[in-house]
C-alpha cells in the first residue's frame, strides 16, 4: 500500500499521473483556481482502505493491471449472467467498456506504473454487470441490493433515456431495495448510492423526470468543466446535490480513467465521469469515519462542497446559509473538508417523515397562464414521531393532466422563500401522459425551517398549436417533508455554511458535547439507562457492544466492526492487525484475513504469502494445502516443484526411476526390451529406443515398416523411421520424389508417382500406339512432357 | 405521441411467505425454477419459466398463470424490459 504524508506535492509514477489535473496543482507557481483538495484527504492519511465500493454497470474488467490490485469478487456479480464473474463481454466496439471506466476513477492503483490513479487507490473496488442484458425491475433490484452488509458504497452512472420526453423511475421492487439498503445495509448505517444526474443538455431534459438520481436514496452528482462552466450534456435539476469535474468542450482537459482491454483513456466524459469521483471521494469520508450513516454522507456533502468558480447563473443562498444552485447543487466536493467534517461528525438525529396533504380541488392549467397553490404547513408539530422543522430533502407528488406534458414548468417556493425549479420546459415531450403521483424533488431548502406557507406553480407554455379545448389541470399534490425535529448539528458538526476558505485547513477547535439537559431520542444501540446526546457514541450504556475509537470515545453497535472481535463485559476488542475476524488478539487466532491476506488454516495466521506446501486460493483468502508430493503447487491438483526424490510429470509428481526402467504405482519396473527409457510396460510407451532399434511412430522397431524409410539424420538425438510420402507406397526417403513404389494407377516415374490414367485413356484411344504415339518417338517428341504423359508407354518402351 | 410497447420477459418477481422451501415447492407445481432470493429482499423471489416466450408484447397467459392464486403468494409480477441508458 501507497502512504502520502508530509506537505510536499505528490508524486505518482503513473504515467498519466502528470495529466491528471482534477486530483493536484500541476502548476506550482500559481495557487490551483478551485480543485477537489484529494491530495489533502489522501495527506491526511485517507485513501479509502477498507472501504468497499461497487460500480452498477455493464462489468468491471478485473485484469485491468490498474484494477486487480484492488478488485473484490465479493463486492462483485454478474446479474445478466447469474454468476460471480463480471467481466464485461467483449465485442469489437468495445460497447461495454463503461463500468471498467467508471472503476478507475474510484479506485485505480496508484504507483504502479501503469495508467491512472483512482481517488480511492486503496479502496475495494467491485462491479456488478447488469446492463449488458434485458433491465428490469428485478434486474435493478438485484443490483441496489448486491450484498449490502459487505458494499458501502453504489455507484451508477446510467438511468433512463436523456432525450427529452421520457419519465421513468424506479418500479416497486427496486424502490423497495433502495429504502431496504438505507434502512439495514452497512449494518444499519444504510447504503450509499452514487448516481449519475442526467446527461440530457442538448435534448432539453430534466433530471426530475429520472426517478433515480431524484429521489432522496440517491447522491446525485452533475459535472463541471474545468473552467468551472456547464459542459454542454449537463441537466439543470433541483435534486442534484453535488458537482465535480468532468470533460467539457474540446478545449476543455480531460478525465482520465481505465479503459477496456486493459488500456487507459482520457475520452472518458459526461456525468458518468462524475459519479465515480464522488463515490471515492465518498470513501476517503467513510474510511475517516466509518460510522456515518447514509444521511451522515448527504449533510456532510451539503456542508463541504462550495460554489468556487462554478458559473451559474442561479446560485442563491437559502434561509440555513447554503450556496445552491439547480445545475451543481451545493457546488464542488471537497475531499479534504469531507474527511475533517467526519472525522469529527456526531451522527444526525433520526429522520422524520411529515407528508402534508394539501386540499384536492382541481385547478385548471390554462395555456399560456400559471396555477398557484398554497398550503400552509405545521410540519406535522402535533405528531413528535413525524415532527420535521428542520429540511432535508423536500418532495413534492403531484397529479396533472395536460396535452402535452412538455409545456409544464413547475416551481416551489418554500416557507422561507427559496424558490427552485422542479421542472423545465421539455421541447420534445409530446405525451399526453401528464404526470401521475409523480415525485418531484428539491435539496434547495435544505436546513431551512418546515413550517409556514408553501408555493406551488405550474406553468404552461404553448410550444407548437395546440387544442385548447383539454386544458391541464392539477388534480392534487402533496408535500412530503424530511429532516428533523432538532437542530441536525451538535456544536462539533459546527463551522461556516457559506463558501469555505480553501486554504483554511486548520481545523477549528472542537469543543465538548455540552448536553446536560439533553430530552432527544437515543441511538438505537444505547441501553436503557439513556443518554446524553444523539449519536452511538453519546450512550450512557450499550444494547449490545461497544469499542473504542482512537480518542477514547466509545461507540455502541449491534456487532462489532470488522478487525474486531466479541470480548467480554460486551466489549470490542482489535484483531491482530492482519485479521479482518479472529476470536482473540493474538495473530494466531485469525478466522478470516484482510484483504491481501491468506489464512493458514493450520496456523490461523494471516500472511501476504502462503508457505511451501500451500497454495493461494484468492476466492477465500486462504492458504491451502498442495497434494501430497507437491512442494510448491498453484491449485491441489497441479505441482510446480516437487518434494525431495520426486520428479515433475506434467503437473504431478511422481518417484524417479533409473534409465531403463518406469514407476508403476508401486515400484520402479524394467521396459521393454526395445526401449532405452520408457513411460510404461509396453513397447509402444518408449521415450527413447534401445540400441539397434528405432523410433517409429512412438514405439521402437528393429526394421523400419512399409511406408517409412530410414532416416539417419539423428534430428532428434537418435535414428528414427519416418513416414514416406503420401504418394509414395514406399520410398528411400523424404518427399514425393524418393518413392521406390507406387500405389496401383500411379506410375513410377523417376522416382515420382504419376497419376497413369491419361497414359491408360492414350492406349485405348483410336489413335493406335503404331501410329501417333510411334511418331512422337520417332520424332523425339517424348522429351515433351505433355507427350511423355499421353504416350508413356511408348516412350519409355526399349527399342 | 409516442406508442411505447412493453416487452414482458419470461421472469417473474414473485414474493412468497413460507421461505426458500415453500417457494420452491410453488414454483415446481406450476412449472417456474426459482433462481433465488431478489437481492436483499426478504420474501421476494426470482422465478423462471423455461416455456414461456422469452419476449412479448403480450403477458403471458397459461396455466402457470394461476400461480397467483397460490394462498401464499402475496404479489407476483411478470418482468417488463425497461430502457436504461449509460451516462
Amino acid at each position: 500500500d501507497f502512504e502520502l504524508s508530509g506537505a510536499q506535492s505528490t508524486y505518482f509514477n503513473d504515467p498519466k499521473w502528470p495529466s491528471m489535473w482534477y486530483m493536484h496543482c500541476s502548476d506550482n507557481t500559481h495557487p490551483c483556481q478551485s480543485d477537489m483538495n484529494i491530495e489533502g484527504a489522501w495527506k491526511r492519511g485517507y485513501t479509502g482502505r477498507d472501504v468497499v465500493v461497487t460500480i452498477l454497470d455493464d462489468g468491471i474488467e478485473r485484469t485491468h493491471p490498474d484494477l486487480v490490485k484492488n478488485y473484490d469478487s465479493q463486492a462483485s456479480f454478474d446479474v445478466n449472467g447469474n454468476d460471480f464473474d463480471p467481466m464485461p463481454r467483449y465485442d469489437a466496439s468495445n460497447e461495454n467498456k463503461h463500468g471498467t471506466r467508471c472503476a478507475g476513477e474510484v479506485a485505480a492503483a496508484a504507483n504502479n506504473s501503469h495508467c491512472t490513479v483512482g481517488i480511492a487507490f486503496n479502496a475495494k473496488i467491485g462491479g456488478v454487470r447488469m446492463l449488458d442484458g434485458d433491465v428490469t425491475d428485478m434486474v435493478e433490484a438485484k443490483s441496489v441490493g448486491f450484498n449490502p452488509q459487505y458494499v458501502a458504497i453504489y455507484s451508477a452512472s446510467w438511468g433512463p433515456d436523456d432525450d427529452g420526453k421520457t419519465v421513468d423511475g424506479p418500479a416497486p421492487l427496486t424502490r423497495q431495495a433502495f429504502e431496504t439498503g438505507v434502512r439495514l445495509g452497512r449494518r444499519g448505517l444504510g447504503s450509499v448510492f452514487v448516481w449519475a444526474s442526467g446527461n440530457g443538455g442538448r435534448s432539453k431534459d430534466h433530471c426530475s423526470c429520472d426517478g433515480y438520481t431524484n429521489s432522496i436514496y440517491t447522491i446525485s452528482i452533475s459535472s463541471t468543466a474545468e473552467s468551472g462552466k456547464k459542459p454542454w450534456y449537463l441537466e439543470e435539476c433541483s435534486s442534484t446535490l453535488a458537482t465535480t469535474y468532468s470533460s467539457g468542450e474540446s478545449y476543455d482537459k480531460k478525465i482520465i480513467t481505465t479503459d477496456l482491454r486493459q488500456r487507459c483513456t482520457d475520452n472518458h466524459t459526461g456525468t458518468s465521469a462524475s459519479a465515480p469521483m464522488a463515490a471515492g471521494i465518498i470513501a476517503l469520508a467513510l474510511e475517516a469515519n466509518p460510522f456515518l450513516t447514509w444521511r451522515d454522507v448527504q449533510h456532510v456533502i451539503v456542508r463541504t462542497s462550495r460554489a468556487g468558480h462554478l458559473s451559474a447563473n442561479d446560485w442563491k443562498i437559502n434561509a440555513a446559509g447554503f450556496k445552491v444552485s439547480h445545475l451543481y447543487g451545493f457546488g464542488l466536493m471537497d475531499a479534504e473538508a469531507m474527511v475533517m467534517e467526519a472525522e469529527k461528525w456526531t451522527t444526525v438525529p433520526q429522520q422524520h417523515v411529515c407528508v402534508e396533504s394539501t386540499d384536492r380541488q382541481i385547478k385548471t392549467i390554462r395555456p399560456s397562464s400559471a396555477v398557484r397553490s398554497i398550503y400552509k404547513a405545521s410540519g406535522c408539530s402535533d405528531n413528535p414521531n413525524h415532527h420535521v422543522n428542520y429540511l432535508e430533502h423536500v418532495v413534492v407528488r403531484i397529479t396533472i393532466t395536460h396535452p402535452r406534458r412538455g409545456d409544464l414548468a413547475i416551481y416551489l417556493t418554500s416557507p422561507s422563500g427559496t424558490r427552485s425549479q422542479l421542472l423545465a420546459n421539455r421541447l420534445f415531450d409530446h405525451s399526453m401522459e401528464g404526470f401521475k403521483n409523480w415525485e418531484f424533488m428539491t435539496i434547495h431548502c435544505w436546513g431551512e425551517k418546515a413550517a409556514g406557507e408553501w408555493m406551488l406553480e405550474v406553468f404552461d407554455t404553448p410550444s407548437q398549436l395546440r387544442n385548447f379545448k383539454t386544458p391541464g389541470k392539477l388534480k392534487e399534490w402533496s408535500l412530503v417533508l424530511y429532516g428533523t425535529s432538532i437542530p441536525p448539528y451538535s456544536p462539533t458538526n459546527d463551522f461556516p455554511r457559506v463558501e469555505r476558505v480553501r486554504s483554511s485547513r486548520v481545523e477549528d477547535p472542537t469543543e465538548d458535547y455540552v448536553t446536560d439537559d439533553y430530552s432527544g431520542p437515543c441511538d438505537p444501540e444505547c441501553s436503557k439507562v439513556g443518554c446524553d446526546g444523539p449519536g452511538p457514541d453519546h450512550c450512557n450504556d450499550c444494547l449490545h457492544y461497544y469499542y473504542k475509537m482512537k480518542n477514547n470515545t466509545r461507540i455502541c453497535v449491534s456487532s462489532c466492526p470488522p478487525g474486531h472481535y466479541h470480548a467480554d463485559k460486551k466489549r470490542c476488542r482489535k484483531c491482530a492487525p492482519n485479521c479482518e475476524s479472529c476470536i482473540g488478539s493474538h495473530t494466531n487466532q485469525c478466522l478470516s484475513c484482510k484483504y491481501g491476506y491468506f489464512l493458514n488454516e493450520e496456523t490461523s495466521s494471516c500472511a501476504t504469502t502462503c508457505p511451501d506446501g500451500f497454495y493461494q486460493d484468492m476466492n477465500k483468502n486462504l492458504c491451502r494445502k498442495c497434494s501430497e508430493n507437491c512442494r510448491t503447487c498453484t491449485d491441489s491438483q497441479n505441482c510446480t516443484e516437487c518434494k525431495h526424490g520426486l520428479s515433475l510429470h506434467g503437473s504431478r509428481c511422481t518417484v524417479t526411476c533409473e534409465d531403463g526402467k518406469y514407476y508403476s504405482g508401486k515400484d520402479c519396473e524394467p521396459c521393454h526390451r526395445f526401449c532405452a527409457t520408457c513411460s510404461g510396460a509396453g513397447a509402444d510407451t518408449c521415450i527413447t529406443c534401445s540400441e539397434g532399434y528405432f523410433m517409429e511412430d512412438g514405439k521402437c522397431v528393429q526394421t523400419c515398416s512399409n511406408s517409412y524409410y530410414f532416416d539417419h539424420s539423428l534430428e532428434s538425438g537418435y535414428k528414427s523411421c519416418k513416414r514416406c510420402a503420401a504418394t509414395c507406397l514406399a520410398c528411400s526417403g523424404p518427399g514425393d520424389r524418393n518413392c521406390t513404389s507406387c500405389p496401383s494407377n500411379y506410375l513410377l516415374d523417376t522416382g515420382a508417382c504419376i497419376l497413369g490414367a491419361i497414359c491408360k485413356d492414350a492406349t485405348e484411344e483410336s489413335w493406335a500406339e503404331g501410329s501417333f504415339c510411334m511418331l512422337v518417338k520417332k520424332n523425339n517428341l517424348c522429351q515433351r512432357k505433355v507427350l511423355q504423359q499421353l504416350c508413356c508407354k511408348t516412350c519409355t518402351y526399349q527399342g | 405521441p409516442v406508442c411505447r410497447t412493453r416487452v414482458y420477459t419470461n421472469h417473474w418477481a414473485v414474493k412468497i411467505a413460507g421461505g426458500f422451501q415453500e417457494a420452491n415447492r410453488i414454483a415446481n407445481k406450476y412449472g417456474f425454477i426459482n433462481i433465488g432470493q431478489i437481492g436483499a429482499l426478504k420474501d421476494y423471489y426470482h422465478f423462471y419459466h423455461s416455456r414461456t416466450i422469452k419476449r412479448s408484447v403480450l403477458s403471458s397467459r397459461g396455466t402457470h398463470s394461476f400461480i397467483s392464486m397460490e394462498p401464499k403468494v402475496e404479489w407476483i409480477q411478470q418482468q417488463v424490459v425497461k430502457k436504461r441508458i449509460k451516462r
